[in-house]
């Protein structure tokens, strides 16, 4: 049996919307200690993990593991139906075929109740083991979401150059050309809207503009966003929830 | 022009 209650249905409808755009079939995996999800882009370019730890609940239960096969863009239309405020409990008995979705506004005292029929979804689970990385960057996300949207109006590909003091994004298109460049900086007063570098070594990595416009909605999450940059593996963004996060591994382009 | 990498490269499916 599972029982997960969200204090408010908007931090699932945030968490689900930080990812639908770029996976539709999704398998969560619910166990006693949170629930765990992971799906790969049709082009096998993108990857999402998801952990949603028991302390980012207001209630957690479950007496035995499950996976809950999914179509997120069901999912979103029934999250849309209840309030932001609502509570939100995610059901499902041990062998389930639908999960219910259970709003509670505890003032107007208004309950409403959905269910959504599972999938057999068949997803290779790729191993992630832990990546050697060059570089980290820590941002306000909104900064990294609109210096991605700016530049992606100019080209399809997104370059990013991190040397020991400067971080810089460049686009080079057939209109024209952008770059954006940040150093990095600590705002005592704001701590969260600091810039964070730690450089072991130079990276100069390109990535497809469109993967990254995806992966910036997932801002709504958090106002940082981690950025783990390596010339022989993926690239990792980070949002972190308040026990969790949601994760996007992105394949670089490379120049033949 | 630069061509897009895929992530099997990177990561063995289980």
């Amino acid at each position: 049996m599972l029982e997960a209650k969200f204090q408010e249905a908007s931090l699932f409808k945030r968490i689900i919307d930080g990812f639908k755009d770029c996976v539709q079939l999704v398998n969560f995996q619910c166990k006693e200690d949170g629930i765990i999800a992971q799906a790969v882009d049709d082009s096998r370019v993108l990857l999402v993990s998801l952990e949603i730890g028991v302390e980012a609940f207001q209630d957690y239960r479950c007496d035995h593991p499950v996976t809950l096969g999914m179509d997120l863009s069901s999912l979103s239309k029934i999250l849309r139906c209840g309030n932001n405020t609502d509570t939100l409990t995610l059901i499902a008995d041990d062998t389930p075929d639908a999960i219910i979705l259970l709003f509670e506004d505890t003032k107007k005292d208004r309950i409403s109740e959905y269910s959504l029929k599972l999938m057999d979804i068949d997803a290779d689970f790729l191993k992630i083991e832990d990546l050697q990385y060059d570089t980290t960057l820590m941002m306000p996300s909104a900064e990294f979401s609109k210096t991605v949207r700016d530049l992606s109006q100019l080209s399809d590909s997104l370059n990013i150059l991190v040397t020991k003091e400067t971080i810089k994004f460049v686009a080079t298109g057939d209109v024209g050309s952008g770059s954006v460049i940040l150093k990095p900086f600590i705002n005592m007063e704001n701590p969260d809207e600091s810039i964070k570098l730690d450089m072991d070594q130079p990276v100069d990595l390109t990535f497809g503009s469109k993967y990254l416009q995806d992966i910036v909605k997932g801002s709504a999450l958090s106002n940082k966003i981690g950025i783990r940059l390596s010339s022989e593996a993926p690239a990792l963004f980070q949002f972190d929830l308040s026990s969790g996060f949601l994760q996007f591994f992105l394949a670089p382009k490379f120049d033949d | 022009a630069s061509k897009q990498r895929t992530l099997t490269e990177f990561f063995p499916t289980e």
